[in-house]
């Protein structure tokens, strides 16, 4: 559906043409421009620089900037596709491309072995497995003896590992994920369904008109 | 379910690190 009355809004230095960023994701370009309307917010809630820096992650995530998470520090790592310790517009719509619904399955898989893989060797070893549990039990304030999260740890290892070798290779985990589906729970986002509708103020604003 | 009768990688994704749909509450 096209907008009647276009206007030209200013653009931050990292946006992307939303035509070439749907091209690479699951996204429509109307979805990329709603998408922009969040990171706009997102990217201008400590420093107004048009980039997500961390602090900004863990506030929008925890209502807090100071709060310290080890699993959201992994995923602002992994947002950071270039590695220069800012999320920009167009890491942040290819990375929140993989939360799609529509996204493939195995890019979700591999997105969360990555996650996982703390040290990036390419294995989850068991130290990495252990440093994630008690780190949850933490942010929980759940209080479990060190030979019960051992026997937690152990219990996965041996069902994971099945070369046996100390650690979890990518095929290993796609095994793994394949008898529990529910581990990738948290790499879909129905919210992403219905972008358009969170944020409907880029209809007015927008420079793409999509043709259907 | 118990934690200590939990899979370590279904505890872990109980994080609320892990959960971005935060970054969509307004």
């Amino acid at each position: 559906m096209g907008c009647c009355h276009s206007k030209k809004v200013g653009r931050t230095p990292g946006y992307e043409d939303p035509i070439t960023l749907a091209s690479e994701t699951p996204f429509t370009e109307s979805e990329v421009e709603a998408l922009y309307e969040l990171f706009k917010k997102l990217s201008s809630s400590i420093i107004n620089d048009g980039l997500i820096h961390r602090e900004e992650f863990q506030l929008a995530l925890f209502r807090n900037c100071k709060k310290q998470n080890l699993f959201a520090d992994r995923i602002f790592d992994l947002f950071d596709l270039k590695r220069n310790g800012v999320i920009d517009f167009g890491e942040f719509v290819r990375s929140l491309g993989v939360f799609h619904p529509n996204a493939p399955v195995h890019h979700k898989i591999e997105f969360a072995f990555k996650l996982y893989d703390l040290r990036q060797t390419g294995f989850i070893e068991r130290e990495e497995l252990k440093e994630m549990v008690v780190a949850l039990l933490h942010e929980s304030e759940l209080v479990l003896a060190d030979d019960v999260v051992e026997a937690i740890v152990d219990k996965t290892f041996t069902e994971a590992d099945l070369k046996g070798d100390g650690k979890i290779d990518q095929e290993e985990w796609d095994e793994l994920v394949k008898k529990y589906p529910a581990l990738l729970k948290n790499m879909t986002l129905p919210y992403l369904k219905d972008i358009t509708l969170a944020f409907p103020s880029f209809i007015l604003t927008s420079e793409v008109e999509d043709i259907e | 379910q118990s934690p200590a009768a939990m899979n370590a990688f279904e505890l872990i994704s109980t994080s609320q690190g892990l959960n971005l749909g935060s970054l969509f509450e307004k």
